[in-house]
């Protein structure tokens, strides 16, 4: 679940760094 | 004359609200927007839609896309993964959506 979790929030910065 | 005037203006409403309905995130649209190849939007799309926890399996993906290949499949998700439009969860076979456009 911890993995998971992690996952999601560097997905999350990925796509905020596509964003900039 | 009035009459045409006012036939013509209905299609105009219309496509306007077509055009904002795009900007509104509903999630309901699968057209190719934020520079996904049509492959790639329909696997983030199923992805979007999946209702279990542990988000999509790879497998599950190959059987509502039976048009495209297991590669073709692979690679979408790589690139989805990588873009973070979704991220992998029990497993590397296994993808959820971070729903953020």
């Amino acid at each position: 679940l911890e993995r998971i979790h992690r996952n999601k929030e560097l997905a999350l910065q990925r796509l905020a760094e596509r964003n900039v | 004359r009035k009459n045409l005037m006012s036939a013509l203006r209905v299609p105009h409403s219309y496509s306007s609200a077509a055009i904002s309905d795009v900007g509104d995130y509903g999630g309901g649209s699968n057209l190719p927007v934020n520079g996904l190849t049509a492959h790639q939007s329909q696997v983030l799309n199923l992805i979007k839609n999946c209702p279990v926890p542990e988000g999509m399996s790879l497998q599950e993906l190959k059987l509502q896309l039976q048009n495209m290949s297991m590669a073709t499949i692979r690679q979408a998700v790589e690139f989805l993964s990588s873009e973070g439009h979704i991220y992998s969860t029990v497993d590397d076979d296994h993808y959820k959506s971070t729903d953020v456009e």
